[in-house]
């Protein structure tokens, strides 16, 4: 079964597409088998993985709607073992489809199990809300990376997403857990990027991840391109730090 | 009847809440009778200008579901002219109460209605979603504006964005038009800046406000203050920004 990853913070603009591109790739390039599953209609990780318009018509939407098998909607990427399921604008319409169905918040991982595709990590994008495509994806994950950016309003929403996570634990997902906090566009010349970091450290402790993401124009340069920043752009400041998340992350879930 | 203006855009974190509560407080200081709704749950704009928890407990919930008087939910802010309805988590509870009522996306219009509030401008400070909070802003609304981050994703989902306010305009609120597009966060050391402004202007012509928002830490800072730029640094870039875009905001609604 794989680890699956679920990648969220309602507060938009903080980094959670970023981080799935590129926490992904960095661990495809590590030889693990990995799929990022887009579920923000707006299909940001798609476009971020150069996945073209017509490849995403079966994608996200038809793992929640259709009976396709998973393994079908696997797209490649330009890193072997990476294959994204991509997402656009019909992925709106399965939240409102979904609204009346039985179990609706089960879709994605009733979808995923069986073995419904060879992999060894799955990392699903959120939108910027905690509407029903978050819902499926906190209940079909194992844990949950929540991207802080290092501005101001960051930690207003958190306490927030922490109470979701927790209340989807006891009446969805008993195995749900905090994967960790992981700080982003931090900016040393900024003091405000500090505070931040120092509230969150004070605040949640070790869930913190000490690897800390610097704002570095490479990553959204590389987007721009369609390409994760480690190809992009492999000894950038943005590319580092995403590789030492990786090896952090499989540290702490006891990958050896 | 005050001339009530939508600030929104699915896209997260490009800069909705900062022009909502920079422009509210810019026209507010030229003595215009302003009002500064609320209408996303994680309440940034409410603590962007400095309104306590307990202030805000009889806010935009209220005004959704009870019936309490639109003006005793104004809230008091540093500038004379400069009201708030304020919002908190109980804000996203209204979005779920709503969905099953009659006309839930008029209800923000028909509180709205018969004077409620002694105001000459209304702005409506939207969440990261096109759900029923936005919908209600977009219905209530004479115009939308859009902030467009010059980052690379901005535009992706301003197609989208454009395609809900066409079909809010022709099936629930005729009156409604784009006000204009608001470039945030400029820097002019970043190329992508340049280019994502390039393609704003080409794409969407005069529609596109001629003033630039500059990426400027004076903004952050005054967030985390509780004031407005305007107030807690009025010689920065972005307190000048926001004026100017106070003075093009006026000039194109056709205020003498
Ligand atoms: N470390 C970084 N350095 C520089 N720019 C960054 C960094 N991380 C993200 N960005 C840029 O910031 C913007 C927001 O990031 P991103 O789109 O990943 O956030 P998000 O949380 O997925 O947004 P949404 O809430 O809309 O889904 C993007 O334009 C992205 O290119
Ligand atoms: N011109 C600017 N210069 C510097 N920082 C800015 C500027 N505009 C916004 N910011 C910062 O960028 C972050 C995102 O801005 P803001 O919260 O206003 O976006 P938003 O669109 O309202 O986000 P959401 O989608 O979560 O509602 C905030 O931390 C804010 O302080
Ligand atoms: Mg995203
Ligand atoms: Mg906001």
């Amino acid at each position: 079964v794989p680890d699956i990853i679920a990648i969220a913070n309602q507060k938009g603009g903080v980094g959670k597409t970023t981080t799935a591109i590129n926490l992904a790739a960095a661990l495809a390039q590590r030889g693990r088998r990995v799929v990022l599953i887009d579920a923000d209609p707006q299909g940001n990780a798609s476009t971020g993985l150069g996945i073209g318009h017509a490849a995403r018509k079966n994608g996200t939407y038809s793992l929640l709607t259709a009976e396709a098998a998973p393994a079908s909607l696997l797209r490649d990427t330009e890193i072997e073992t990476l294959k994204v399921i991509g997402a656009d604008n019909d992925l709106a319409g399965a939240e409102i489809e979904l609204v009346g169905e039985d179990r609706r918040e089960y879709r994605l991982a009733e979808r995923m199990q069986n073995g419904s595709f060879p992999a060894d990590l799955v990392l699903i994008d959120c939108p910027p809300s905690l509407g029903l495509l978050t819902l499926n994806a906190l209940v079909a994950a194992s844990i949950v990376l929540v991207p802080l950016q290092c501005e101001f309003f960051a930690l207003e929403g958190v306490s927030q997403l922490t109470r979701t996570i927790d209340s989807v634990k006891r009446s969805l997902n008993p195995r749900l857990t905090l994967g960790g906090l992981v700080l982003t566009m931090y900016d040393r010349r900024n003091n405000l990027s500090e505070l931040v970091a120092d509230d969150a450290r004070a605040f949640f402790g070790t869930a913190v991840f000490d690897t800390l993401i610097p704002r570095n124009i490479r990553i959204s340069e590389a987007q721009s391109h369609g390409r994760p920043v480690g190809l992009y752009d492999p000894r950038s400041s943005g590319a580092l730090a995403y590789d030492t998340l990786a090896t952090e992350l499989l540290s702490r879930r006891g990958y050896p």
